[in-house]
């Protein structure tokens, strides 16, 4: 394709990107380094700060269980799982922003979601990520990884891999307009199980990485390798979802009131 | 397809389709 053609693929999905993400990289960084003229967030330390700041913490979709700090650690998982919900929405929006994806077999579609989103959720909460924390709930609060790491096993062992990854990924400094080729090209993966017609798919992956490597030529002019770094990347965040849904299976056997999002049920079902 | 009930209808309606 012609250098003009993939720099509007890459401004058009920068706008979708734009439209349907509501924090981006660029305002997550901006709270987190305090530069911002916005409320500084409400931080989570403690069980007792977990508590204080649940009042900020969308949670639609919570039953109203009794507020004893014994459950706080599984309402505030099912908050957590309310959120992913609607993030599962917003990529299948994005998805759909694709060009020519909308136009793939409606069954492939549904398989690339299935297998795509979680690895684009992971993606998406690095730039919400330090070395220290993560924001949650659209940036209000931001929840200490010591936090995380004292809660209860298996919870604790949850986001500790997302960390990793992220303060690594985080290195490679990408903007909010490289994440958006990213994405895309991560939720085009010709290889997931079961896709019916994966030629249309891999033709589609290759024009956007087209667009993503000339993109990255232009915006990091001095960042050797990019590119291949990138798509390096790929290969770690299939072992960490490999790992996140063995541990959500563990937590279904083992915790008994545990309630799982029928939209993170069905992606999880049969996925690895 | 009864599988992927929500994900078909997210995927095939453009606006709030589910109660998420």
């Amino acid at each position: 394709p012609e250098a003009a053609d993939l720099r509007a693929l890459a401004r058009h999905l920068y706008e979708a990107y734009l439209k349907y993400f509501p924090l981006t990289k660029a305002k997550a960084r901006a709270i987190l380094s305090g530069k911002t003229g916005e409320k500084v967030p409400f931080v989570i330390h403690d069980m007792k700060s977990l508590m204080e700041g649940e009042q900020f913490i969308n949670c639609r979709q919570i039953p109203s269980l009794d507020h004893q700090q014994q459950v706080s650690t599984l309402r505030f998982f099912h908050s957590c799982q309310s959120r992913s919900a609607e993030a599962v929405r917003e990529v299948t929006e994005f998805a759909k922003s694709i060009p020519g994806f909308i136009d793939l077999d409606l069954n492939d579609q549904v398989t690339l979601l299935k297998y795509g989103v979680i690895e684009v959720l992971i993606i998406m909460m690095s730039p919400l990520m330090n070395k220290d924390g993560t924001l949650i709930s659209y940036g209000q609060i931001f929840m200490t990884r010591e936090f995380l790491k004292s809660l209860r096993k298996p919870f604790c062992q949850m986001m500790e891999p997302k960390f990793e990854f992220s303060v690594k990924f985080n290195t490679l400094e990408l903007d909010d307009s490289d994440m958006a080729l990213f994405l895309a090209v991560i939720i085009l993966s010709g290889d997931r199980p079961g896709l019916l017609n994966v030629k249309p798919i891999e033709q589609l992956q290759e024009t956007v990485l087209h667009s993503l490597e000339l993109q990255l030529k232009l915006n990091h002019p001095d960042s050797l390798q990019l590119f291949a770094k990138l798509l390096q990347k790929m290969t770690d965040l299939r072992q960490i979802v490999t790992d996140h849904v063995h541990l959500i299976e563990l937590l279904k056997k083992t915790e008994v009131d545990m309630f799982l999002h029928p939209l993170l049920q069905e992606i999880m079902k049969d996925l690895y | 397809k009864e599988k992927h009930k929500i994900l078909h209808q997210l995927l095939q309606n453009s606006t709030s389709p589910v109660d998420l």
